[in-house]
């Protein structure tokens, strides 16, 4: 152990820039452990860090970039998230939000958009040219790869739009049916 | 992903985690970054945890939650984040995923599958933050 304070996070490289931000904040005594989280956490969506946080990152099938947060308290154990918010930038702070102005854990989709920027966050376009070009280029390569399975047209070889193939759960081969075939390289 | 963990001076914890998700996915589909218990979790009487990885196989397992829970069964970090792991791996050998686990003293330790996950951390009076690199397991 370093000795207090201490921040600790998830991947080194561009995501340290975070690390620094969080811990010279725990350096004033008047931030708390969540508002260095928060900031820690801000950091990095607004410097994209590898393009795995914040926004223009890992577009959808629509070519939209959603985003998803968590922040907990260790001391309460309240938390409060927000799933596939769309149009935010903000998210970690979108999750203050809803564990300080709520008694709930989640808010998701274009309800959480309308929390969001009733608590006064801005609405903006998430999509930045790189992100769409991306998308672009994978539609190009008829959407390969992707995360459907059992529909058709076949999904390893065309893009949607996809209808569901009916499956039989009684059938032996129904569990080998739900294993994703040649699945994405697929993280968050 | 970024989640995270911050130790108070006054010993108070709080944790995080900040992610796009995974691309090309379904619309709608959400993983398990703002799942409690799998991006993230923490206890401040115990210490906590932060994920990165494949959300759809990770939020199954909830392996931020589990590791905790292994902190406070006696478990030292690094050994808490390797069995939260291996539970993972188990029954998806080829599943990517890492785990930074912290209890309450700053002890720190990780763990990780399908490729050589990094941690970053700075505490005390260090001059600058140091990467720790992790073998898979």
């Amino acid at each position: 152990s370093p000795g207090l304070p201490m921040v600790i996070n998830t991947w080194g490289g561009p995501f340290t820039i975070a690390t620094d931000a969080a811990y010279k904040s725990l350096l004033n005594s008047q931030t708390s452990a969540l508002d260095a989280v928060e900031l820690g956490c801000a950091t990095c969506e607004a410097n994209q860090c590898d393009g795995s946080v914040g926004f223009g990152g890992s577009p959808d099938e629509r070519c939209e970039t959603t985003l998803d947060a968590m922040i907990m308290d260790g001391t309460t154990m309240k938390s409060g998230s927000v799933a596939a918010i769309r149009r935010i930038k903000d998210v970690i702070s979108v999750a203050r939000a809803v564990l300080e102005h709520t008694t709930h854990t989640m808010l998701a989709g274009d309800f959480a958009t309308e929390f969001a920027i009733s608590n006064g966050f801005v609405e903006q376009n998430l999509t930045t040219e790189d992100s769409a070009k991306s998308c672009e280029e994978w539609k190009a390569s008829g959407c390969q790869p992707n995360y459907r399975i059992n529909v058709t047209p076949d999904p390893g070889s065309s893009c949607g739009p996809y209808t569901p193939l009916t499956l039989d759960s009684s059938a032996p081969d129904y569990a080998t049916n739900l294993v994703p075939r040649d699945a994405p390289e697929g993280h968050d | 992903t970024i989640s995270m963990i911050a130790l108070h001076s006054s010993g108070t914890m709080a944790a995080g985690t900040s992610t796009n998700g995974a691309g090309r996915k379904v619309p709608g589909r959400v993983g398990d970054g703002p799942i409690t218990g799998s991006g993230s979790y923490v206890d401040g009487d115990v210490g906590g945890c932060g994920a990165t990885g494949d959300g759809d196989i990770m939020m199954r397992f909830l392996p931020c939650y589990q590791a905790v829970e292994n902190l406070r069964l006696g478990m030292s970090p690094k050994l808490a984040a390797e069995d939260a792991i291996a539970r993972m791996v188990r029954k998806y050998p080829k599943v990517s995923s890492g785990i930074v686990v912290v209890n309450t003293k700053g002890e720190h330790g990780g763990a990780g599958s399908g490729w050589t996950f990094t941690y970053a951390y700075r505490g005390g009076s260090m001059n600058q933050t140091v990467v720790v690199s992790v073998p898979p397991i």
